[in-house]
């Protein structure tokens, strides 16, 4: 079971965009995926068509220990289920917990391998929910759009992950790096594309997310891409991203 | 003096561009500004062209009553200057203080009126960092995509505000909204645009600041819009925007 937090600091560089439609790819290429929405925004759960208000429970019962993990799965697709999010969640950054970086971790206790895949959307910042899933991941994702503002963010959050390695979880590592809102019709999304890739190397995805209107519109209806627009550039990206993920497997 | 602060949860929205190039323009159009960046990425002070290595004292150090906030400030251009940020601020979200909400409140204390507009950048959350805002602020400038995960954000964000408004800061009020990286030529945005103005009605701008590749550009080298590119739609869209903002005083 792989494990992965898919996370940026810098706001707004496509993270949520990708934990669903990689999920929902991987789950299209026979694995079984869960989600997790880590983001009091709950932009995730918002995505995959799940209105807020209908909600009995989310991530923040289970992470105050409340209710079982198990028992607020939602199912989105055949092989791909979610784990909602709420705006009560921003109450876990502000309450006094002991040992608070762990509940995520915590929370899965005895949850056994019923999928292939954990992948888990992140808020745009460093604190205590980042922290637990970079407490509970084996891996990380970086995602990052391809302006020089999202550059500069990859070195601080770096310096954070090796703290965690170094204390809290000694497993994690930065095993991916996926460029999004990629235009390569703008020189900067070029040059930038190539300071990323002289920074990373292998660890950088070949296949780079483009820029595509279908990838804005499609949470306006709760849809996926490829329910959305399976022909569209974000479908085919997503598709080949999700190749590569499983590639990384055998190696 | 107008003291704004320029939020919005939702990360990569436009906040940091707005704040130093609406700064830019209001100081063109012969405003004292004066920009605070509240921000731990530091995006702000790297946009303004300062080199974060070579700070001695950032705003930090003011909120922790280190050093008084007078002797931080770094001169940008005419009639512009700033306090710059450092990664090191990360560490106010975590410390134990009390009355967290009011250090940057408490740093001000017998500022004077040296200039006309205080404009402040806040992180994409609602933490800590972004309630100092919002407790030394007397207006609130949200600044939005128009696109539909940044809608779905105004609601809590107003939720926060009213909050604030009931207990920490009865003057604060959102008295402007920025849509910021409209495309007109896509039919998402067109139609986000003007779900946002139905909502806020003549808190809205005329001026919507367009998606302009020089705004992605203008951060690499350090420079503000007006020194980058000139004559480009971007430099036209935040000067117009400021004669806006100055027309409010009037009002
Ligand atoms: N490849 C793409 N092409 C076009 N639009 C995209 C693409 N990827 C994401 N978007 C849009 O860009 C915006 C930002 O993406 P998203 O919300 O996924 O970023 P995020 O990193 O999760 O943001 P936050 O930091 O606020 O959590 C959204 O409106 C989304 O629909
Ligand atoms: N009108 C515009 N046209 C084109 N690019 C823009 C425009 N405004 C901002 N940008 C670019 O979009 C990215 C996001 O903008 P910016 O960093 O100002 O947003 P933010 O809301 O401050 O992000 P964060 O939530 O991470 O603080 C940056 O790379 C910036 O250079
Ligand atoms: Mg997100
Ligand atoms: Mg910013």
């Amino acid at each position: 079971m792989r494990i992965i937090a898919i996370m940026n600091q810098k706001g707004g560089v496509g993270k949520t965009t990708t934990v669903l439609n990689l999920g929902v790819a991987l789950s299209k290429l026979g694995k079984r995926v869960l989600m997790i929405d880590l983001d009091h925004q709950a932009h995730l759960t918002i995505s995959s068509g799940i209105v807020l208000e209908n909600l009995r429970f989310s991530i923040y019962d289970a992470l105050i220990g409340k209710i079982p993990i198990k028992r607020i799965i939602e199912g989105v697709s055949l092989g791909l289920s979610l784990i909602p999010s709420h705006p009560i969640l921003s109450k876990i950054e502000i309450k006094r917990l002991k040992g608070s970086e762990f509940l995520l971790k915590e929370s899965f206790k005895g949850f056994g391998r019923l999928c292939n895949y954990i992948l888990i959307d992140c808020p745009p910042s460093l604190g205590r929910l980042t922290m637990n899933a970079l407490c509970f991941a084996r891996e990380i994702f970086i995602v990052t759009q391809t302006e020089y503002l999202a550059l500069k963010s990859l070195p601080p959050l770096l310096e954070a992950v090796d703290k965690v390695g170094m204390s809290l979880n000694p497993e994690i590592k930065v095993t991916g790096v996926v460029a999004c809102l990629y235009d390569q019709r703008r020189k900067i999304d070029r040059r930038i594309k190539e300071e990323i890739r002289n920074y990373f190397k292998e660890k950088m995805f070949e296949t780079a997310i483009r820029k595509n209107v279908s990838l804005a519109e499609s949470p306006t209806l709760g849809k996926d891409i490829f329910r959305y627009a399976p022909l569209s550039y974000g479908a085919q990206d997503y598709l080949s991203l999700a190749r590569e993920v499983i590639k990384m497997e055998k190696a």
